[in-house]
């Protein structure tokens, strides 16, 4: 997928 | 992780750290605006919700630990502790001016309608305007102390920095983020008149930053 499911940037 | 995101974060952690040393050495809030750290704290909290329910590294969690003690820690100098330095008459920015639109945005346009998604796309879209009364307090004043815009630099850098982390990252693993990315850039144009004067004036070691 194009978008982080989980947002791994802070 | 990439160079690009790590000296990204190495920065916004600096200039989180100039601005708290600023307050506490100098036992003065004078010339910060309290409601750009309340904003920045709404953004940490907002956006590391997951810091309990979502485990991506050590290093992710304890940045965010760590972002939202500092955060909350200037919030506190600024609003407790020395709240008697606090120019709350240069401090004026309607905030709610910027707080209303990003609530919009981000119902209207997010990744899946459900709360953490929302408050995390809420942080994004908020953390692009988040400066604007820092800078609107400096326009007003029409000056800021030299350590101020040394903090505004490293602020605004971190987010320039992520830019390259999202093209390093398209072009090695084609993971892009639009909600932040969109953001991001935003972000980093409002920083640009800032950089324009900061290169043209305070690093020519003229001291504080004068407006103007």
């Amino acid at each position: 997928a194009d978008e982080a499911e989980a947002h791994d940037e802070l | 992780m990439n160079v690009f995101r790590l000296a990204g974060d190495v920065s916004h952690l600096v200039a989180i750290i100039i601005l708290l040393l600023k307050i506490w050495r100098s036992k003065s809030c004078a010339g910060i605006s309290g409601k750009s750290q309340v904003l920045f704290a709404l953004v940490f909290t907002t956006r590391y919700l997951d810091l309990f329910t979502v485990f991506i590294s050590v290093y992710n969690t304890v940045m965010k630990v760590v972002f939202l003690a500092l955060s909350y820690a200037t919030v506190y100098l600024i609003y407790m502790r020395f709240r008697n330095s606090y120019n709350s008459e240069n401090d004026t920015f309607r905030v709610e001016f910027l707080l209303v639109p990003v609530i919009g945005l981000s119902f209207l346009e997010n990744y899946a309608f459900t709360p953490l998604e929302i408050l995390w796309t809420f942080s994004i879209f908020l953390e692009a305007v988040a400066i604007m009364p820092q800078l609107f307090m400096i326009t007003k004043t029409g000056e800021a102390e030299s350590i101020t815009t040394h903090y505004l630099f490293f602020l605004g850098l971190y987010r320039a920095l992520y830019i390259a982390n999202w093209v390093w990252r398209y072009h090695t693993e084609s993971f892009y983020d639009l909600i932040a990315i969109v953001s991001g850039v935003v972000q980093t144009i409002f920083f640009c008149d800032f950089f324009y004067l900061y290169f043209t004036r305070v690093l020519r070691g003229r001291g504080k930053m004068t407006l103007p």
